[in-house]
């Protein structure tokens, strides 16, 4: 194999089956799933590409699985980790 | 006697309840600072 694997396409693959998780139950709040959308295109293609957001996303995606009754709580960790990595980040306060 | 189980497995689990609070409400801020 590459020194560096590039999770690119394994990443969309488990993004889309976590957004298809989410279509199915957050029905009676269909904004989750554009803004969660949105949050992934506006992320560092550097990150869509790494091994550790196909960490993330594999984890909230088996746990959502299990647990769907805290769907909230991955789709939250999801996207807190897509804004820390994503390319325009809002700088809270400049002195 | 049998053993209660921790089977939680409500729709109102407490923690999914304030993760979607608080999701919600930042779609809501993204929505109006857009």
């Amino acid at each position: 194999g590459g020194s560096k694997k590039c999770y690119q396409l394994e990443n969309e693959k488990l993004f889309e089956e976590f957004l298809d998780l989410c279509k199915k139950q957050t029905g009676e709040h269909p904004e989750v799933v554009p803004f969660l959308f949105n949050r992934r295109q506006r992320a560092r293609p550097t990150f869509l590409a790494s091994a550790e957001l196909r960490n993330v996303l594999s984890r909230v995606l088996s746990r959502a699985q299990t647990r769907p009754t805290k769907l909230y709580v991955y789709i939250n960790e999801l996207c807190t980790v897509l804004k820390a990595h994503s390319i325009k980040r809002k700088v809270p306060l400049t002195p | 006697g049998p053993v209660t189980l921790d089977d939680d497995e409500d729709e109102d689990d407490p923690e999914n309840r304030i993760a979607k609070k608080m999701l919600l409400e930042e779609i809501q801020a993204n929505i109006t600072s857009d």
